[in-house]
């Protein structure tokens, strides 16, 4: 902690569509460490919020840091948070820089 | 055949 907190930023995305509309690649053990936005879909929640972007780093999803998971981990993840009726958003701690620690 | 890093697994949601 700390070394990231400047440059992370917090993006809450509302689950505003039936699908949260991207794809992500990377996961530990991989050239990219962390998950990476590649895509964005029209009409998915993540496009909806207009915060999240293509090539942005996740490094925590509510709160659960992605460090050390390997790509179907971070992915499963990610998918529960979407799935789950806990909450009506998911928090992404995302930083615009490719960082791999 | 593409460039390593592009051979990593890519999941839609």
């Amino acid at each position: 902690p700390g070394l990231l907190e400047p440059m992370s930023t917090l993006v809450r995305v509302p689950k505003s569509a039936n699908t949260l509309g991207i794809a992500i690649e990377g996961g530990a053990n991989t050239r990219q460490p962390l998950p990476r936005i590649v895509t964005i879909q029209r009409g998915g929640s993540a496009h909806n919020c207009g915060q999240l972007k293509v090539g942005q780093v996740i490094l925590e999803v509510n709160g659960i840091s992605l460090r050390g998971r390997e790509h179907r981990e971070a992915a499963c993840l990610i998918a529960e948070a979407f799935k789950t009726k806990e909450k009506e958003y998911i928090d992404f701690l995302i930083t615009e820089f490719n960082v791999a620690l | 055949s593409p460039p390593k890093e592009y051979e990593d697994e890519v999941t839609f949601f």
